[in-house]
């Protein structure tokens, strides 16, 4: 059944009520009981009205403090002009409550809703860091609508403590699953901002959401971002459908909020132990199976140790003068021929140290070995900056799923003044990924629409309504690398007189990348650092620590341990020596580092596209 | 890298004492801190506030910085400086 709420406005509420194209299938997610419930969200902004005819149901004090001044009652304090409703506006589009005739209502009118107070007062790395580190085993998501200033200019990001936050959250928070952390990206459009330049957002902790109107078009206040992960409904200009603030001391104003509907999106489905690919967004009309799936984007899979990180630095001796247009090539191979290659890619990071006569002059490119270009950093007229970039990381989701294998071409070009100079110290190019063989996905829908229908005291399915397989909570058209399909016979139950035939997806044996079974000798493929003996039916290859499935921190032989690369070739820059190590044997040796990290502890579940 | 503005330093300090509270309000009885408590949850980050500091300055305060970069169980600290950050 189809749940309508009853609320004045929610006919307003065009970006769920079934009027966007395309549609975000909210209702018929709401029509299966996915409303937010068991979800804790903090909106870390300047405090929300916790006795607010949309907000006191859902109110959770837990998720709430204020870190400026220590009050004991973090709600906001408004001013004469209502300033401080920043906070309450984006709760009430997260967690607005349903059918209270006041408002429209929250697309996760279930969950708990809190908040931070700590937008008001002075900001220090300390503020930032404890108001991201606010119980992080009860909060799921914090939700951030705030960062450096969108002047164009300004180059900022988290400092030490607020990124030992992030780190703590991702790796610690949520019982060990990690905590979300979504951001709003820049406002900056005005001024020619780029979110590449907020070192919140471009983060690898942070799910930068950016927007567009109900046209699909982008806002005037939005910013270019490579960087961005997943864009959401939001306002434009005044004669755009706006979207609805559902709590707001003064009515429901029309205000927008870019950051909630993406934020809404991504809490209701709450099976939040499995970690799906940001392909699951890719899906233009996401059905309503899409609804099933659970929506924590893939870095945290990556974080979870079921993706690698391989990359590679490469300090300039001497450093390279920057004429108004060049490009390094380098060929990388991405650990390839190694137990922990990456084959799909996710998230990819350039991080740069060089020094320029007008910052904003320079457009900083990346290209991929598939011919994916990225724009990290488009000229941005306002930075008038001579320092430069120092180890400044910038983040590209443009090349996700590509095979990272072959030349990357950072592209620097001077887009103004023609007498620019400067000189590029060091650059670093991080890939994250997973060993999954894309090409080898299986074309159509993936994940069924079924839903399951019985569930075990675990929440484990027990039975699917379509011809699904079974994995963990899914429901499965067909079972992904690392597992094969087969049928059960569970035996009857009291009460019933058939043998039910369950089908399942097992795991292969930890040697296999595909299989037909789960011994050693039911390979069907390998994976890339070993081969298939079609006789035995078994992948030979090097023997890896981390074939067993527990984590291992280091992946690489241990001469070419990451880690001790990183500090070695550290130490090479301040020596001005060559790098130690190389990433490929095909590269010149001071080129690139390998550095790779775990292979999936656990079975590598990924949702395939179209999910 | 911040962009060219100056920072400005407040009257707080983050200091890393891996002895734990105990330890840190014995430097703050020592230097004249409030120890405003841990910053994350495991209690080895903490946030010290000094009244007799301004409250904000473009200078650090170098008296406070050699206090604690010559105590011992001081790890790691840092004068917090303020951050700009504008809401979305």
């Amino acid at each position: 059944s189809v749940v309508v709420p009853t609320d004045p406005w929610f006919s307003k509420q065009w970006y769920m009520n079934s009027e966007a194209q395309p549609d975000l299938s909210v209702l018929q997610a709401w029509g299966q009981g996915l409303s937010g419930q068991g979800i804790v969200v903090s909106v870390l902004d300047d405090g929300i009205e916790k006795d607010h005819p949309d907000l006191w149901a859902n109110y959770d004090p837990l998720a709430s403090y204020d870190f400026n001044d220590y009050d004991p009652d973090p709600q906001p304090r408004y001013t004469p002009s209502d300033e401080n409703r920043h906070g309450t506006r984006c709760a009430g589009e997260v967690a607005a409550m349903a059918d209270n005739g006041f408002c429209g209502v929250g697309v996760a009118f279930n969950a708990r809703i809190g908040g931070v107070r700590m937008l008001d007062g002075t900001i220090t790395d300390v503020i930032e860091a404890q108001s991201l580190s606010l119980q992080p085993q009860h909060i799921h998501i914090y939700s951030a609508s705030w960062g450096p200033e969108d002047d164009g200019r300004t180059v900022d990001g988290p400092g030490i403590l607020t990124r030992e936050a992030f780190r703590r959250g991702v790796t610690k928070g949520r019982g060990g699953l990690g905590t979300l952390f979504i951001w709003a990206s820049g406002n900056g459009g005005l001024h020619y901002d780029d979110c590449n330049c907020d070192g919140y957002t471009n983060s690898i902790h942070t799910l930068s959401v950016g927007s567009t109107t109900q046209q699909g078009r982008v806002p005037w206040y939005s910013e270019a971002c490579a960087s961005t992960l997943t864009t959401t409904y939001s306002s434009g200009v005044a004669t755009d459908p706006q979207i609805v603030s559902a709590a707001a001391s003064t009515g429901s104003p029309p205000q927008a909020l870019p950051s909630q509907p993406g934020l809404l999106t991504s809490l209701l489905p709450h099976r939040c132990d499995l970690a799906p690919s940001q392909s699951c967004f890719e899906n233009a009309n996401p059905g309503r199976a899409q609804w099933l799936t659970p929506v924590i984007p893939a870095l945290w899979e990556a974080e979870a140790g079921g993706s690698r990180a391989a990359g590679g630095s490469s300090p300039l001796d001497p450093p390279s003068p920057i004429l108004p247009l060049i490009y390094i090539r380098k060929n990388v191979s991405a650990c390839a021929g190694r137990h922990n290659s990456i084959r799909s890619l996710e998230h990819v990071q350039a991080q740069l140290t060089l020094s320029y006569s007008r910052r904003g002059d320079l457009e900083i490119s990346l290209t991929s070995p598939m011919g994916t270009r990225s724009t990290l950093v488009a000229i941005r007229p306002l930075d008038v900056s001579t320092e430069g970039y120092n180890n400044w990381v910038f983040m590209s989701t443009h090349f996700w799923d590509e095979n990272p294998q072959g030349v990357w071409t950072l592209g620097l070009e001077n887009k103004g003044y023609y007498f620019n100079t400067g000189m590029l110290y060091r650059y670093t190019l991080l890939l994250y990924g997973t060993a999954e063989d894309m090409t080898a996905r299986p074309t159509g829908p993936q994940v069924t629409s079924s839903a399951c229908v019985q569930r075990d005291t675990e929440g484990l399915c027990q039975v699917c309504d379509g011809p699904a397989y079974i994995l963990g909570r899914l429901c499965l058209a067909y079972c992904p690398p690392r597992f094969f399909n087969h049928t059960r016979l569970v035996t009857a139950r009291p009460g019933h007189t058939a043998a039910l035939a369950l089908r399942v997806c097992s795991s292969c044996h930890s040697s296999c990348y595909t299989c037909r079974g789960g011994s050693l000798k039911d390979c069907t493929s390998c994976p890339p650092s070993s081969t298939l003996d079609q006789q035995q039916g078994s992948c030979v290859g090097p023997t890896t620590p981390d074939s067993s499935p527990r984590l291992r921190a280091a992946a690489c032989p241990q001469h070419r341990c990451p880690a001790s690369a990183m500090v070695l070739g550290l130490l090479a820059m301040t020596l001005q020596g060559l790098v130690l190590c190389s990433m490929s044997m095909d590269l010149p040796p001071q080129t690139w580092l390998s550095r790779a990290r775990a292979t999936p502890t656990k079975p590598q579940v990924r949702l395939p596209a179209g999910t | 890298w911040a962009s060219v503005r100056a920072p400005i330093y407040v009257s707080s300090w983050a200091v890393r004492v891996s002895q734990g509270n105990r330890e840190v309000e014995r430097l703050a009885r020592k230097f004249g801190f409030v120890n405003l408590g841990p910053i994350f949850p495991d209690g080895q980050y903490f946030h010290l506030r000094h009244r007799g500091v301004v409250q904000q300055s473009l200078t650090p305060h170098w008296g406070h910085r050699l206090h604690l970069k010559k105590d011992p169980k001081v790890q790691w600290f840092q004068q917090q400086t303020l951050r700009r950050r504008v809401k979305r």
